[in-house]
């Protein structure tokens, strides 16, 4: 399984 | 200038032991609504956010906003010189680079200022929207603990899995499986040891448990945790903190390759 980045999932301003 | 006052000082020495191993550098956004601070781990898996409000002080003043870029390293250092029952105040002026940490002793036979230096960090805020979430499940903080901590000598990932029964943690490793089944019980003496589990959809998600054991460094702060959960988001897992606000981790899943 692969472990997903938090940045993925919630945005930059 | 900022300056906040806090009775309970042993809250944010818990704040701190809670996140100091997660992230090393971050600001504390001081505005005068409160303190908040949002940081990301080391490999931008997991995220911290953090919020005491003003209201939460004994007394609490910010003129204007403020971002203290605070080692959280050096910040505990700082704050494990305080005792458990003192009073902590934090000051900082506008166009300073220090920040003050004031301990007042229960009688106030003893004072003490410890004044740490500031660092300048360029972060971003990550936009985190609403979410309804299909899971939320609270039960006692410790037994996440120990679930966690259990789990975490057997295997390296955890699948939790929340149905309308209970919320279900489940590991394999190469020494064997571990499953741990905690039904929704709502009938007990004390609130604080009930698990409640509230539900649109079963769900079902795999974590690192490296991250879920980190979290529950903030167990101290609270006799609850809450976790949400929805399919193919991170696991939101809440532990209030008392008239002030709340600690919150954020861990993304592991998803099929």
């Amino acid at each position: 399984m692969a472990q997903k980045g938090i940045t993925s999932f919630f945005q930059a301003p | 200038m900022f300056e906040g006052r806090l009775l309970q000082g042993s809250l944010l020495k818990k704040v701190l032991e809670a996140i100091k191993d997660l992230v090393t550098d971050t600001n504390f956004d001081c505005s005068e609504t409160g303190i908040a601070l949002q940081a990301m781990d080391s490999s931008h898996v997991a995220l911290v956010s953090l919020l005491l409000k003003d209201t939460g002080f004994d007394h609490f003043r910010c003129d204007r906003n403020l971002a203290l870029g605070i080692n959280l390293q050096n910040m505990s250092k700082m704050l494990k010189c305080a005792g458990n029952d003192d009073i902590i105040t934090l000051k900082a002026e506008d166009e300073g680079d220090t920040i003050t940490f004031m301990f007042e002793s229960p009688n106030q036979d003893k004072i003490s200022d410890f004044e740490m230096k500031l660092m300048d960090i360029d972060s971003e805020h990550l936009g985190i929207p609403d979410t309804d979430y299909q899971a939320i499940v609270t039960m006692p903080s410790a037994e996440f603990q120990r679930i966690v901590r259990d789990l975490s000598s057997i295997g390296d990932t955890a699948v939790i899995g929340v149905t309308k029964e209970g919320i279900s943690f489940s590991t394999g490793g190469d020494i064997g499986k571990a499953n741990i089944v905690c039904r929704q019980n709502t009938n007990v003496d004390k609130e604080e040891d009930q698990t409640t589990v509230e539900i649109h959809e079963p769900v079902s998600l795999t974590f690192a448990l490296r991250y879920l054991n980190s979290f529950t460094k903030a167990t101290a702060l609270s006799p609850q945790v809450t976790l949400s959960l929805s399919k193919e988001l991170p696991i939101v897992v809440e532990y209030k903190i008392e008239k002030m606000g709340f600690l919150r981790f954020y861990l993304a899943p592991k998803i099929e390759e």
